[in-house]
C-alpha cells in the first residue's frame, strides 16, 4: 500500500539546514497496524506528512497504492487525500468556525454521492464512538484538549478512508478514553481492513501495533514485527 | 500558598449550560508537587486556569499567597500573573512572530530589573535544559510538538516564578525527554521552593507527584498524599 524510496526531507530556515529525513526505505502493506516511535524532533510527523501527500520529499520518491504522490500538484494531492486518506493532526486542527459536528462532517461533504441521512447517520455514530455527543453543537475553542483530540479522530475516520495517518491520536486523553480511540480503530480495521500508520509516545498504542519502526535524528533504526495478522 | 472556597465554573454557550467545576475545595501548601488527574473534560484546565489568574470563579473564592485573585481586574491579573506565575498551556500557546529563543525571553521583559546579560544567561541555561539550544533561531512552526511543548515549558520557568501550573506539560514527549523535564522541575523545587502544580495523564508525573487530586464530571472525587516532603 506504502513504499517509500531512500526519501529524504530537508528543512532551510535561514542559515540553519536541517536534515529531519535522511534516506528513508520503507514498505507497508495494507490492513496493518503500524506505529513509528522515537524522540521529539526525530522526524515522525514529518514522515506522516509525506505519506499523508501533505508534503513532498526533498529526494526519493513516495507511493500510495503505487502511486506517486511526490508528483501531485496542490489540487491533485487534495483530491487524493480527499477520497483516499484520513489524517489526525498533532495539533488537531479543527476549523474554529465549525461546530464538532460541522468539524466532524466537513470531508463527507468533499464526496459528493452520500445522502443528507447517512451523512448525518455516520457523524452522529462516530460522536457517539469517542463519546462528544453531547458537545456536538460546542465550538472548538469551547472544549477540552482532550475532547478537541477525539473531535480530531472522528473527523479523520468519518470517510471511512482505507489509510489513516494518526499524529499522537491519544496524547491528551486519560487511560479509559485512549483504549476507546484505539478500540474504534482496531473495529475499522478488522471490518473494513482499514490501514493505519501511528506515530507516537504512547505505549499503549505501541502495545496494540503489529509493526514498530523506531525512528532516531531522521532515520529508522529499528523494525520490530510484533504480531501474527489476524 | 494556594486556597479555592466554594469554586464553581459555569460555561454558558447557547442553550447548553456546563458545569465544568462543582463546589471545589482545596488548600495547597508551598514547596509541593502536586497533580491533578482524570478523564478529558473533567475539568483539569479549568481548575488550572483559575488557580493561574487567567479566568474567574463563576462563585467562590480563589487565593493565591492570601490574595483574592478573583476581584483583580484584567491589568492587576496580568502583572500578578507575570510576577508570581509560569503557565505551561496545553496547546503551548507560543507567540508565532518570536523565535524560540524570543519566547523563553518574552516573561523576562516584564521584569524591568533585569540585566541584559543575566537575561540571556537565563534564556540560554533553559534552552539547554529542555534540549532546544540548536532550535533558538527557528520559529514555532518550523519545530515539532513535542520541541514546542520544550519551548512552552522553559517559558513557564524562566522568571523563577514560586508557581508553576502545568497543563499535560509531557503529552507530547518521549519517555527520555519528559523526565528531562520532570527533572528540571525536581531540580527547581529543591533549589527555590517552587511549587507545581500539574494537569496530566501522564503516570510518569503522577509516579513523582506527593499528592494526588483526582477530577472527575468537575469534582475532587480523590485525594492521595504519596510521598513525605523532603
Ligand atoms: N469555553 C468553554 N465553553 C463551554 N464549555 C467549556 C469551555 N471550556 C471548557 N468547557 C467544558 O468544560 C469541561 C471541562 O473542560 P476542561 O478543559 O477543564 O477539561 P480537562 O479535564 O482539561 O480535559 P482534557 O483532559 O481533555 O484536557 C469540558 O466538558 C469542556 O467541554
Ligand atoms: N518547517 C520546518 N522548518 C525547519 N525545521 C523543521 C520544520 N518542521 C520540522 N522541522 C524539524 O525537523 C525535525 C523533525 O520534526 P518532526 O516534527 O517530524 O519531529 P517529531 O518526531 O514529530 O517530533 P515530536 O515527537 O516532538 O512531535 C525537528 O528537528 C524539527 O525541528
Ligand atoms: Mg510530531
Ligand atoms: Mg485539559
Amino acid at each position: 500500500l506504502i513504499r517509500l524510496e531512500n526519501v529524504r526531507k530537508i528543512y532551510q530556515t535561514g542559515e540553519v539546514t536541517v536534515q529531519a529525513l535522511k534516506g528513508i526505505n520503507l514498505d507497508i502493506q495494507k490492513k496493518s497496524f503500524v506505529s513509528f516511535i522515537g524522540p521529539s524532533g526525530s522526524g515522525k510527523s514529518t514522515l506522516l506528512n509525506l505519506i499523508g501527500c501533505l508534503d513532498k520529499p526533498t529526494e526519493g520518491k513516495v507511493f500510495v497504492n503505487n502511486v506517486e504522490v511526490g508528483l501531485f500538484n496542490r489540487a491533485e494531492s487534495a483530491a487524493f487525500r480527499g477520497k483516499n486518506l484520513g489524517f489526525v493532526f498533532q495539533n488537531f486542527n479543527l476549523i474554529p468556525v465549525l461546530t464538532v459536528y460541522e468539524n466532524v462532517e466537513y470531508p463527507l461533504l468533499m464526496l459528493d454521492h452520500l445522502p443528507l441521512k447517512e451523512r448525518n447517520d455516520r457523524v452522529l455514530r462516530l460522536l457517539e464512538k469517542v463519546g462528544m455527543t453531547d458537545q456536538k453543537k460546542k465550538y472548538p475553542n469551547q472544549i477540552s484538549g482532550g475532547q478537541k483530540q477525539r473531535v480530531a479522530v472522528a473527523r479523520a475516520l468519518v470517510t471511512n478512508p482505507q489509510l489513516v495517518l494518526a499524529d499522537e491520536p491519544t496524547a491528551n486523553l486519560d487511560h479509559a478514553t485512549a483504549f476507546k480511540v484505539i478500540n474504534i480503530m482496531q473495529e475499522m480495521t478488522n471490518e473494513f481492513g482499514t490501514t493505519f500508520i501511528f506515530s507516537t509516545h504512547d505505549p499503549k498504542i505501541v502495545g496494540e501495533a503489529e509493526i514498530i519502526y523506531t525512528l532516531e535524528d531522521g532515520a529508522i533504526v529499528n523494525s520490530e514485527i510484533k504480531k501474527e495478522k489476524k
